[in-house]
């Protein structure tokens, strides 16, 4: 079982929320990223419990939500006017 | 309460992804 994949998705997982909470958001956002590319892959090509499909899932929606946050407020960080 | 449980699928996530990474 290939299972480097997913042992992949969860190191970058785990990178990106130490970027998070060390408030690299650039860097968190972009390890997000990567990690629920891993994650889908795993999901999509590497058989794996219907259980065990549903809890990666269930990460990749929390995942991506928290890297659409951190990317809203990239954003807005940006245009703010520099102080 | 809306289950956030209710599982995603394949298919969003990939289109949230997408969504993500398009500047």
């Amino acid at each position: 079982m290939a299972n480097n994949n997913l042992q992949k998705a969860i190191d970058l997982a785990s990178k990106a929320a130490q970027e998070d909470k060390n408030q690299n958001y650039e860097e968190a956002l972009r390890l997000y990223q990567a990690a629920v590319q891993y994650f889908l892959h795993v999901v999509k090509y590497e058989a794996q419990g219907d259980k065990a499909k549903q809890s990666i899932r269930a990460k990749c929606a929390e995942y991506l939500d928290r890297a659409e946050k951190l990317k809203e407020y990239l954003k807005k960080k940006e245009k703010a006017p520099p102080a | 309460s809306s289950s956030k449980q209710a599982t995603i699928s394949d298919d969003e996530i990939e289109r949230q992804l997408r969504a993500l990474g398009v500047d």
